[in-house]
Formats: structure tokens, sequence, C-alpha cells
């Protein structure tokens, strides 16, 4: 979860 | 997500929708700067990849579908459109594609998350997006006076840009390991490029006035 975090910006 | 990332989101759409205005309603692209518009497609374009490979929320994947559909649809107007074509100010928009988008890919490879797919082109699409604003910011500079669209337009995506660095702010504090410093640096570099601009709309806010850049 910590790796996909920045991820969910757009 | 937080209010201030909501609230970055929507000033972002907001930019397009009166971009959209502009070219849509008014048949007109003067003072738009078709290169910055071309380097944003590619932008969203490397950056939005996993669209097909990671499903966050039906929020994201909608807004991701928007500011894709969005960019090329007003690529298109100003270089196919056979009326909005007309009023695109050519011989003043004259910034160059690679000396942006190279050094941008170069970069990448060199800093970047992970060295997988998703990451260096995460990153390279970060760091386009942060320069991608120059050349309409050259063309305001050239063009002095900007009509009121094309004026909220530049503003609605500067706002945009702040909002995210209060995101981040928020974020950093809020949750876990929430550190990202190529996404920080880069935002706030593109936040920066924007201080010039927003000084002079503020000034003519104040004056009532057209906003003018000095030469």
């Amino acid at each position: 979860a910590i790796e996909e975090d920045i991820h969910d910006e757009l | 997500m937080n209010i201030f990332r909501l609230a970055g989101d929507l000033t972002h759409l907001a930019s397009v929708l009166v971009l959209l205005l502009k070219i849509h309603t008014i048949k007109s692209c003067a003072g738009i700067s078709l290169k910055t518009q071309e380097l944003y497609a590619i932008v969203f374009a490397t950056r939005y990849l996993d669209l097909f490979t990671t499903y966050i929320s039906l929020y994201n994947t909608l807004m991701k579908l928007i500011f894709l559909g969005s960019s090329f649809s007003i690529v298109w107007y100003i270089r196919k459109h056979k009326i909005v074509r007309r009023s695109y100010d050519k011989d003043q928009d004259t910034f160059r594609h690679y000396f942006i988008v190279l050094p941008c890919f170069v970069l990448a490879l060199i800093i970047h998350e992970k060295f997988t797919v998703r990451e260096v082109l995460w990153a390279f699409s970060l760091y386009l997006e942060a320069v991608a604003i120059l050349p309409q910011l050259v063309l305001l500079q050239r063009t002095r006076n900007i009509d009121n669209l094309t004026g909220q337009y530049v503003f609605l995506l500067g706002a945009y840009r702040a909002l995210y660095i209060l995101n981040w702010i928020y974020r950093y504090f809020t949750e876990p390991h929430f550190v990202h410093w190529i996404t920080w640096i880069s935002g706030l570099v593109q936040t920066l490029l924007y201080a010039d601009f927003f000084y002079y709309y503020f000034q003519s806010m104040k004056n009532n006035g057209k906003l003018q850049l000095p030469a």
C-alpha cells in the first residue's frame, strides 16, 4: 500500500 | 482523499472546461499555445498508461479519461478544426518540443523511485508536466494583451498546482511513510513557474483592469 499511495493522484 | 486534493482536481477540471469553452463556443484559440497542449497530451498519455493495468477508484478512472480525452481533443481542435485553427498564433508559438521532452526523459531514466516502466514513465510525466506550461507563458509574454478566458485558464492551472502542494503537506502529516521527493520537487518547480503570472494576475484584479504582462 505504501508504494501505491502516490499513484492515486492525478 | 482530502479537501485540498479534491479542490485541486476540480480546479484542474475547471481550467480544462474554460479552455474548451473558449475553443468550442467562441471558436478561437488565440493566445493558446499548441505546444503546451501537445506536451500535456504526452504527460497524460504517459502517466495514465496504468489506466488499464491498475484500478484505483471510479473517481480516478473517470478523471483520467476526462483529462486524456480533453487534452487530445484540444490538440485536435487547434490543429484540425477548420475555423479554430485559423486563430492559432503559429508564428508566436515557437517553442521546440524536443528541448523539453528529451531532457525530461533522460532525467527520468536517471532519477526515479524504481527502475520499472511504470515508475520511469511516471517520473517522466512529472518532469514534463513541470515545464509544459513554459511555451504558454512565453506566448502570453509575447501576446501582451491577454483575453479573460486565457488569463483564467492559466490562473486555474496555477491554482490547481498550488492546491496539490497543500494536499502533499496534509498527506505528509496524516499518512505514515508519505514521502515522495520526485513528485514534490517537480510539483514545486511547476508551481513556482506561475509566480510571475500570479503577481500580474492579482495586480490586474486589484486595478480592475485587463491582464497585461510587462514587455
